[in-house]
């Protein structure tokens, strides 16, 4: 399953 | 993206820039840690290991190389092109590290969305960055003045800091993003600098204010 929060920031 | 995330990272890109221009104008690292600016290698590869397994954006993705190659770039120009070994100021860049590097594997292994190596190092690397500037600091706080350089590289470090907290709330109500360690983590870093700009206030311009006649 994918990780539950998206480490979208910098 | 909001415009909060935005000025964030304008603002952390900012710093670097003035950092490198700074350098290399004056050929000069004086007043600059260099153990601060290896702890934010460290942070940025640990942090982007996930360039080779996740693609988000080309924004994203052109950040994070430049962050990753401006870090060691800035480190080579520490170390080799301007050294400090000459120099007897290094010895104010005595912070013990090898306490930070510790406890931030220690919380990233205690806390972590996953238990595995990629999202261990992530979290690792948050809990880094929130302490990396300490050298720093504490080189600034030994010297007892700091200079333009300093003052602006660790004010735009600051401001991106604080952009980040108005982002974390849009997101949470916006688009119901939270990412606890993120913002836990980020909060730790963001009271440091805020600490550092309130004894810097108190110390420099207020002391410089009442000098003049």
């Amino acid at each position: 399953s994918e990780s539950d929060v998206d480490h979208d920031e910098l | 993206m909001n415009i909060f995330r935005i000025l964030g990272d304008l603002s952390h890109l900012t710093s670097i820039i003035i950092l490198l221009h700074t350098i290399n104008t004056n050929k000069s690292t004086t007043g600059i840690s260099l153990k601060t600016q290896i702890l934010y290698v460290i942070v940025f590869i640990t942090r982007y290991l996930d360039l080779f397994t996740k693609f988000i954006s080309v924004y994203n993705t052109l950040m994070k190389i430049f962050f990753i190659i401006s870090s060691v770039y800035i480190v080579y120009l520490i170390q080799y092109k301007y050294s400090q070994k000459h120099m007897v100021k290094q010895d104010l860049d005595n912070f013990k590290v090898e306490y930070l590097l510790a406890g931030s594997l220690l919380a990233s292994l205690i806390f972590n969305y996953k238990f595995t190596p990629l999202e261990i190092l992530w979290s690792f690397s948050l809990w880094l960055e929130s302490v990396a500037i300490l050298p720093q600091l504490m080189m600034l706080t030994r010297t007892g003045e700091a200079d333009m350089l300093t003052t602006n590289y660790i004010f735009c470090l600051g401001l991106y800091r604080a952009f980040y907290i108005p982002n974390w709330f849009y997101r949470y109500f916006a688009e119901g993003h939270f990412d606890k360690l993120a913002v836990f983590t980020g909060l730790i870093q963001t009271l440091l600098y805020s600490d550092f700009f309130y004894i810097y206030y108190k110390n420099v311009i207020q002391a410089r204010s009442s000098k003049l006649p």
